[in-house]
């Protein structure tokens, strides 16, 4: 791990006498290749070190008898502050308070709709689960069926309307029947087809979301940050869930995420079970960061 | 990006910019601009034009010595395993694959033996539907094993050549369930004595560095013998199919480039190179 190889290094630097900036480049080499195995973003990863090499040179690293220790505590002070607090879900102005759940193809969106269902109906809500995606096959019986599952109601219309106008219908439905929380659950998509973001923007205008919350695969690599700029351009994302965190992915997806769009990261997906979702302790995700 | 005359400093922060950011990993992009900074003090390369095409021409070597025999030359019946971490496009492409095969003269039968998640039989079922294609299902909550059993018979029987065996997602870090899978060829060859298995995993083009050791797994449990590469349509280059090619022999077969039944077709490594530096 980054300790051990840390430790390495500085020993075989420590022979030569006392350390200077040139042993701290050495080792923030190995910082950055171990962030860059994590999948954090190239230049995420970049700008980080470059704050982490700050810390190591202005701070005890140089005169420090565990230089290799001190570099890792920097490095995992600065992952904590870059991954921030855990947020927990805005559900403000007039009921029903609206959750819009983006992302891209196979991220987790319908699994995490339904657990979020059964997370808010714990708190004492009352969600209206939306089955907004009629292009997949059989996406809108899979909601159904979890909503079944859990007892919690399904807004639907089959495949023959249009998202939009089944989010607003939804929204009336759910304002006759007293639902506190409506959760939309759409289709999976490219940040790169343009008729599919316009869509989505076209639901976040009319549905007004308090939450919209971008849905990431844990084991994404580099593109996560491409991926996320692209999303919040297009609907002002306002929290991330990270998914299928119960792999071992190192997650650095979440980092590259965090940084490029400063949105927060609300949940963790840690099994496909409708209780798999967990808040997010940034200390944990650090620690699983750094490997 | 590289049509600048000098090769200087900035043309290796870009090309190790663009070779990282494609997944292919820190250690193999650095060591890839390594070897080309080599060539050029070497002086056997002088401009950005020609570092990047040695760069381009050690990629497409790289991946050139996969000749896998693809499942439309393949003689005899046939069951594909289709195999995966969780959403990465199995049932989709068993579907895309069914159609593929058909047209190239093939006949096949679907195996829905993901009895465990929401509406994953069904899923599967509307795309049997849209391709003309026989599925055979189990009961939600049954056993894989029955499942394949039951298709690879059936396929028998009917006189079809090809089984598409669709799996449920796993995470390969669950051991029970990358146990579960290990049993799939044996209870293929029970049904069927002489039908050649082939096992692919599905491999989602976002995924980064984990990718290795997903595939380490899904060969050990069930001895795959390709990748089927899905969702190369987006803006991720795939990259990490360099590393599990290197290190563990596994070729791609497949690319899948979008969601519909056509959107399937075998691995073009030049292209797929190409594509990289785009
Ligand atoms: N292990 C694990 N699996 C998960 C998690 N979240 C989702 N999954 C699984 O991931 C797969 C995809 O989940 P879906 O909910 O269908 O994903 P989606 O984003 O709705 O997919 P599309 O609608 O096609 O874009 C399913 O097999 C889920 O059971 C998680 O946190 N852990
Ligand atoms: N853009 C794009 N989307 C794809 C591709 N292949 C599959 N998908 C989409 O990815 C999502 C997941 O596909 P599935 O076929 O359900 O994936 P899976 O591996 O069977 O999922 P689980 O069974 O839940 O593990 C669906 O929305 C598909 O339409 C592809 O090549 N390109
Ligand atoms: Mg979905
Ligand atoms: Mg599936």
């Amino acid at each position: 791990n980054l300790t051990d190889r840390l430790t390495s290094i500085f020993s075989g630097l420590r022979s030569k006498g006392a350390l200077t900036e040139q042993d701290v480049e050495e080792a923030m080499r190995e910082v950055r290749m171990s962030l860059l195995e994590a999948d954090v973003n190239f230049r995420v990863v970049k700008d980080f070190v470059a704050r982490v090499k700050e810390r190591s040179i202005g701070g005890d690293v140089l005169q420090s008898l565990t230089p290799a220790q001190q570099v890792v505590k920097i490095v995992h002070e600065e992952l904590v502050a870059l991954l921030g607090d855990a947020a927990p879900l805005r559900l403000d102005g007039q009921p029903p308070a609206v959750i819009m759940l983006a992302g891209l193809q196979g991220s987790g969106k319908t699994t995490t709709a339904a657990k979020l269902a059964l997370l808010l109906r714990k708190q004492k809500q009352l969600p209206l689960l939306v089955a907004a995606d009629t292009y997949r096959p059989a996406a809108v019986d899979q909601l159904v069926y979890l909503g079944k599952q859990l007892d919690v109601p399904v807004y639907s219309e089959g495949t023959s309307s249009k998202p939009p106008v089944i989010v607003a219908n939804a929204l009336r439905e759910a304002r006759t029947a007293g639902r506190t929380v409506v959760i939309l659950d759409t289709a999976g998509r490219l940040h790169v087809d343009n008729a599919m973001m316009e869509e989505l923007r076209e639901i976040g205008a009319l549905s007004r979301p308090s939450e919209t919350l971008l849905v990431a695969d844990a084991m994404t690599g580099q593109d996560a940050v491409r991926v996320a700029e692209q999303f919040h351009e297009s609907v002002s994302l306002t929290g991330l869930i990270l998914t299928k965190v119960d792999g071992d992915a190192r997650g650095g997806a979440a980092l590259s995420i965090r940084q490029v769009t400063g949105v927060p990261i609300k949940f963790l997906g840690t099994s496909e079970k409708p209780d798999g979702l967990e808040t997010f302790h940034p200390d944990r995700l650090a620690q699983r960061i750094l490997g | 990006l590289f049509r600048r005359p000098v090769l200087d400093e900035s043309t290796w922060d870009e090309l190790t910019q663009l070779l990282m950011e494609s997944d292919i990993g820190p250690s193999r992009a650095f060591r890839l601009v390594e070897h080309a900074r080599e060539m050029v003090e070497g002086e056997t390369l002088k401009t950005p034009v020609e570092a990047e095409t040695a760069l381009r021409r050690q990629l497409v070597e790289s991946l050139g010595a996969a000749e896998p025999m693809l499942l439309e030359d393949q003689p005899g019946r046939l069951a594909v395993h289709m195999v995966g971490v969780n959403g990465s496009g199995k049932t989709t492409t068993s579907a895309k694959l069914s159609a593929y095969l058909r047209h190239r003269g093939r006949s096949t039968l679907l195996a829905a033996a993901d009895t465990f998640r929401a509406a994953a039989i069904d899923q599967l079922q509307v795309w049997g539907e849209r391709t003309g294609t026989d599925v055979i299902a189990g009961q939600q909550g049954s056993d894989l094993g029955a499942v394949v059993f039951d298709a690879v018979h059936a396929a028998r029987m009917r006189g079809l050549d090809t089984v598409i065996i669709d799996t449920a997602g796993r995470l390969h870090t669950k051991t029970n369930l990358m146990d579960e899978l290990s049993k799939l060829r044996r209870v293929a060859t029970k049904a069927d004595p002489d039908v050649t298995q082939v096992a692919l995993l599905v491999l989602d083009a976002t995924t980064g560095q984990n990718a290795l050791m997903q595939a380490k797994r899904f060969l050990e449990a069930v001895q795959v013998d390709g990748i089927i590469l899905t969702k190369l349509d987006g803006t991720a280059k795939g990259g990490v199919v360099f590393a599990v090619f290197e290190e563990l022999n596994l070729p791609i077969w497949y690319v899948g480039s979008g969601e519909k039944l056509t959107d399937l077709a075998p691995f073009d490594h030049l292209a797929f190179v190409n594509a990289l530096f785009r």
